[in-house]
């Protein structure tokens, strides 16, 4: 067993915006055409709900209407970036 | 599947395309191959046709662009959104746009495709041993000239197959100086500049002069990246530096030390501990020519849909053998129809390689089992061989050309012993992509590149330019000849195809014309094209398609073993 302590070292820009799922998701959400802007302001679970819900069936995942880790890890994949829906 | 809203498509079939520029991250060839396999995935199942163009506006324009890179949607640096492409329709719609700070690749890591050497321009075999040392990235091991190379087999000091790497000291792309390479130093705002530079453009391109003052010749090229290139960090696509230092630890190759996430990644100058520029170590990246597909299938009319396995869903994933699936043959069916009906498939192997009892190489025996995992030296055997040179029919005999060497077909049975190239046709190179000849005046002609020669007998005119015969620079090479008994012969380069007077030694007027119109049925990328028995040979990969005089597809066969007759 090593000795020595691990050096851990924050590279430069490598410290990431602490945002949450939450807000990740949201911005996910508008980016793709579920969500229009301005509408995450009113902090309205019940849409979020249904938004999330409209985004897993979309991309047909599981329908829970919750931040869920297939949900978050759909979020945080690589894609294009045309919208899902609308213009 | 869905439709854009407004079921937005292309009023006509022949769609053309036109690429901006290129990506640092691979090779240009591999770059235009890669768009143009993303095409025929469409152009398969559709009566639609696509092609490049150089001048003029196209129906879809492709770039590389980072961050704002011209239209309202900027990307987002590395990671996440990969590209995007705009439905059918006038100016910036149809158009394809790829984030330049992805590591694009094939999908496997990176693809070192190399230049020069006597590989033919392989692809780099990593890891590969030289002088008993395994080498995982492309060295300068061995040369006191600063170029970099790599083997293109595992083992150089046994095949002695290789190629150089990708590097400003070998070439630059795009800019104004036709491929040239850095010249260093060279003078930039009266700055001296010893590599490739960032300095005086906002989009992350590194360049350079291509001659030692761009203040007053502006003359510049862009890099490519060497396969130790970063992403990501601070030096986007600037070379891992070995050895580098770190909290005075000295490092040979990439580390994960000091990361909590087990990422790989090297500094860019010899010393993180004094510059602080660094970077990761190149990943699997993303395929580009899957991406590709994706965003051609918005340029056609597809939105995303939400089968997760088809073409058209939005999250990316790597499949090594990609096939078209239903929903997206249904959707672009929908929009465009079905092509005119199946192209021959090749048929399937019947009979399963034999492992050879003597593996070694650099052998006259003309054994015919094949232990796929053994490195083989196909000059000696054209059983061998898996792509050749040329095929031609000389003097009324198949001749088949590879490497320096050919071999002729006997009355029965698979040749049996190469003759060099130069015993021959002195003048002629090691390697030509076509040779036929011309049935009345008996002469043989030797295409290689933009040269060719004519041989009368052992009276040898050449190497001349392909210029003298009528050609457009933008005609690389002659991949095949198809010879006519009125004193004509067609030859053919990618999709376009020429008639040319033998005796005037001018392509006639009214050509080129489209491959894909005249002879249709046989693939468009065939790399060896000739006539034997009265019959038109179609060569792609180690298939041939024949054709009757009629143009009438009437066989798929192997080369191995249904010309060469190998066992």
């Amino acid at each position: 067993t090593s000795h020595h302590k691990p050096v851990s070292v924050i590279f430069p820009s490598d410290i990431r915006s602490n945002s949450s799922d939450l807000e990740r998701a949201q911005k996910y959400l508008i980016r793709y055409g579920y969500m229009p802007p301005g509408l995450q302001q009113t902090d309205n679970q019940n849409t979020l709900r249904e938004v999330v819900t409209k985004m897993q069936k979309k991309l047909g995942l599981k329908e829970t209407g919750e931040l869920d880790g297939e949900t978050i890890a759909a979020i945080n994949s690589p894609r294009c970036g045309v919208p899902d829906v609308g213009k | 599947f869905q439709t854009f809203e407004g079921e937005l498509k292309w009023d006509h079939n022949d769609i053309t395309y036109k690429i901006l520029n290129y990506s640092p991250d691979l090779d240009p060839e591999v770059i235009d191959d890669a768009f143009a396999r993303a095409f025929k995935v469409w152009s398969d199942v559709t009566p639609l046709t696509f092609t490049r163009i150089y001048d003029g506006e196209p129906d879809i324009n492709i770039l590389f662009g980072s961050d704002n890179h011209g239209d309202p949607y900027p990307f987002d640096g590395k990671d996440g959104l990969l590209a995007h492409a705009y439905p059918p329709g006038e100016g910036v719609q149809g158009d394809a746009h790829f984030d330049e700070d992805e590591n694009w690749t094939l999908g496997t890591g990176v693809v070192v495709k190399t230049r020069f050497g006597n590989a033919d321009g392989a692809i780099c075999s990593f890891p590969f041993v030289f002088d008993g040392e395994t080498y995982t990235s492309c060295t300068s091991a061995g040369r006191s000239d600063g170029h970099i190379w790599c083997s293109t087999t595992p083992n150089f000091d046994k095949d002695q197959k290789f190629g150089f790497c990708p590097s400003e000291l070998l070439y630059t792309f795009d800019g104004n100086s036709d491929g040239q390479p850095c010249v260093f130093p060279f003078i930039f705002d009266g700055e001296s500049y010893s590599s490739c530079t960032k300095e005086g453009r906002d989009d992350g391109y590194r360049w350079c002069g291509t001659t030692a003052n761009y203040d007053k010749d502006r003359k510049y090229g862009f890099c490519p990246n060497r396969d130790t290139a970063v992403v990501g960090g601070n030096s986007q696509g600037d070379p891992c530096v070995f050895p580098f230092t770190f909290l005075g630890k000295t490092y040979h190759q990439c580390t994960s030390d000091g990361r909590s996430d087990n990422r790989l990644w090297c500094a860019t100058t010899s010393s993180y501990d004094n510059d602080q520029k660094w970077g990761l170590c190149g990943d699997q990246g993303y395929s580009l020519f899957l991406v590709a597909a994706h965003e051609f299938g918005h340029a056609l009319g597809l939105e995303h849909s939400s089968v997760q396995d088809a073409l058209m869903y939005p999250m990316y994933k790597y499949v090594k053998d990609f096939s078209l699936h239903s929903d997206d043959i249904n959707g672009i069916q929908y929009l465009y129809g079905a092509g005119s009906g199946p192209q021959p498939t090749p048929p399937k192997p019947t009979r399963k390689p034999r492992p050879t009892t003597t593996p070694s190489t650099r052998t006259t025996t003309t054994t015919t089992s094949v232990d796929p995992d053994v490195p083989v030296d196909p000059t000696q055997n054209p059983c061998k061989v898996k792509q050749f040179d040329a095929i031609a029919e000389i003097q009324g005999q198949l001749h088949f050309f590879k490497d320096g060497v050919y071999w002729k077909l006997p009355a029965s049975g698979p040749p049996t012993s190469s003759i060099p190239i130069r015993d021959t046709w002195p003048a002629l190179p090691s390697n030509i992509d076509t040779a036929f000849q011309d049935p009345q005046s008996k002469k043989i002609f030797f295409f290689a590149g933009r040269r060719f020669w004519q041989y009368t007998g052992n009276t040898v005119l050449g190497p001349r330019s392909l210029d003298k015969l009528g050609f457009e620079k933008d005609v690389e090479e002659i991949s095949g000849a198809i010879t006519r008994n009125n004193g004509k012969v067609l030859l053919f380069n990618g999709e376009n195809y020429w008639r040319l007077d033998v005796k005037s030694q001018t392509v006639d007027k009214g050509y080129p014309r489209s491959r894909d119109e005249d002879f249709a049925g046989v693939p468009l990328d065939a790399h060896d094209i000739f006539v034997y028995q009265d019959k038109y040979y179609f060569c792609q990969d180690s298939f041939f398609w024949r054709m009757t005089w009629r143009k009438q597809v009437e066989k798929v066969g192997y080369v191995k073993y249904d010309l060469l007759r190998c066992p």
